[in-house]
């Protein structure tokens, strides 16, 4: 999964 | 969560609370870069408007309203509470030159164009050069209180941290978002010269100075 990683990180 | 990105949090946390204990104990914003508190109450304004529209965990929710209420609080300590002792003079970086290409940038080079999105994107492109006001007044006047560099050096040990979070989810998860491993990565070169000289002056007792 590309570009996703952002939803659980801060 | 990995511990990578658990030490990371909890960096950048200390580092925000570093900053505002010693503005509020001292009653001083002297050798603070207003500018850099803007800007960063700017990044986590834009990019945690996803508060609105998704829930990730309490850890998530909660960090994220702690760091954005401690951000104005900052802005609010500088710029109103302590004002007489904010150095405006020294503090002289043009924002606009940061704000503007980060501003475009965001536009051109997304995951997605949708208003979120881009705002998301500007945030990440933002952080990353958003404490070049602050290094910019620490050049500018030659020196920084102790307590000034232990900020500065959670918050860079918080996204060199970050980096390491991103190989491990790489590694162990197939995860991984170009954008903000660039900026990471550029956020990170940022503060190179600084680790160095609190490595060497600030860590054996020594009072940042720049040589004149």
């Amino acid at each position: 999964v590309i570009g996703r990683t952002r939803k659980d990180e801060l | 969560m990995n511990i990578f990105r658990l030490t990371g949090d909890l960096s950048h946390l200390a580092a925000i609370i570093i900053l505002l204990l010693k503005i509020w104990k001292s009653r001083s914003c002297a050798g603070i870069s207003g500018k850099s508190q803007i800007l960063f109450a700017l990044v986590f304004t834009t990019r945690y408007l996803d508060l609105f529209t998704s829930f990730i965990s309490l850890y998530n929710t909660c960090m994220k309203l702690i760091y954005i209420g401690c951000a104005y609080a900052t802005v609010y300590l500088i710029y109103a509470k302590f004002r007489a002792t904010y150095d405006g003079n020294h503090d002289s970086f043009r924002v606009e030159f940061l704000v503007v290409p980060v501003g475009g940038l965001s536009v051109l080079i997304n995951h997605d164009f949708s208003p979120l999105e881009i705002l998301w994107t500007f945030s990440i492109y933002l952080e990353s050069v958003a404490i070049l006001p602050q290094l910019f007044m620490i050049s500018k006047t030659g020196e920084a209180e102790t307590i000034t560099t232990h900020y500065l050096f959670c918050l860079g040990l918080y996204r060199a941290l970050y980096l390491f979070n991103w190989i491990w989810r790489f590694y162990f998860e197939g995860f991984f978002d170009m954008i903000a491993i660039v900026a990471g990565v550029v956020q990170t070169v940022l503060y190179c010269d600084f680790f160095y000289l609190y490595v060497t002056k600030v860590l054996k007792g020594k009072k940042l100075s720049l040589p004149a």
